[in-house]
C-alpha cells in the first residue's frame, strides 16, 4: 500500500467521524442526506461481501467493518434517534435513487470483469459509490446553507477520492502491468461530480466566508 | 487476475 492510498482512506474514514461527531454534538441531521446515507450502505454491503470468503489483509477487514457500522450508525440515527431523527429535512430529500440503482445495476450487468453473483455486486457498487453523492449534493443545492461541519465532511469525501485517483497513477508506475479501467473511469467520475462543489468550497475558505451555494 | 487485484482497496 502506498502512501496515497492510505491518505485517501484516513481521508474517508475521518469524513465519517466528522458527520457522526457533528450528528453526536449538535444532536441535528439538518443538511445531511439519508439518501446519500442509505446509498454508501448499499455500496458497502455489495462491496464488501468479500469479508465472507477472502481475507486480504487486517487492515482491509478492519477498515471494511468500521466502514459497515459507521454507514449503519449513521443511518440508524437519522431514523431511530428520537431528536435527531427530527431534524432530518425529509421534504427536501427527495432524490429518486431508482434512478440510481438501476442504470448502475444494468451497467454492472453489461461492464464486470466476470458473470459471477459478488463480482457484479462488486462492480455495482463501484458504479454506484460514484454517483451516491448526488442526493446530498442536490439537498445542498436546496437548503443553500451549508453548515461548516456538512461541508467539511463533503469536501473530505470528495478529497478521499482525488487521493485515490492519485493512488492509481503512483500504481500504474510502480506494479507491473497493474490495469483497472472499471475502477479508474467511475473513480475520475465520482471525482469530477464534486468539482462544482470544491470551487465554491475553496471560494469560501479563501474569503473566510460561510459556504454558499448559487441559486 | 484483473478482477482480484481491484479488491485489494476499500
Amino acid at each position: 500500500m502506498n502512501i496515497f492510498r492510505l491518505a485517501g482512506d484516513m481521508t474517508h474514514l475521518l469524513s465519517i467521524i466528522v458527520l457522526l461527531l457533528k450528528i453526536q454534538a449538535t444532536k441535528s441531521c439538518a443538511g445531511v442526506s439519508l439518501k446519500t446515507q442509505e446509498l454508501y450502505a448499499v455500496v458497502f454491503v455489495t462491496r464488501y461481501l468479500d469479508l465472507f470468503y477472502s481475507f486480504i489483509s487486517l487492515y482491509n477487514t478492519v477498515m471494511k467493518i468500521i466502514f459497515l457500522l459507521t454507514a449503519f450508525t449513521i443511518i440508524w440515527y437519522m431514523r431511530k434517534h428520537k431528536v435527531v431523527c427530527q431534524t432530518y429535512d425529509k421534504e427536501q430529500d427527495t432524490f429518486r435513487v431508482l434512478f440510481l440503482i438501476v442504470p448502475c445495476f444494468v451497467l454492472a450487468l453489461l461492464v464486470n470483469h466476470e458473470m459471477s453473483v459478488t463480482e457484479v455486486l462488486w462492480t455495482f457498487s463501484i458504479y454506484l459509490e460514484a454517483v451516491a453523492i448526488l442526493p446530498q449534493l442536490v439537498l445542498l443545492q436546496r437548503t443553500k446553507n451549508v453548515d461548516n461541519l456538512t461541508g467539511n465532511y463533503i469536501f473530505m469525501l470528495g478529497s478521499y477520492r482525488a487521493l485515490y485517483l492519485v493512488n492509481w497513477v503512483y500504481r500504474y508506475f510502480t506494479e507491473l502491468g497493474y490495469r483497472q479501467w472499471i475502477v479508474w473511469v467511475s473513480g475520475t467520475v465520482q471525482t469530477c461530480v464534486y468539482l462544482d462543489f470544491f470551487y465554491y468550497y475553496v471560494q469560501a475558505w479563501r474569503n473566510n466566508e460561510r459556504m454558499k451555494l448559487p441559486g | 487476475e484483473e478482477a482480484s487485484a481491484a479488491h485489494d482497496e476499500l
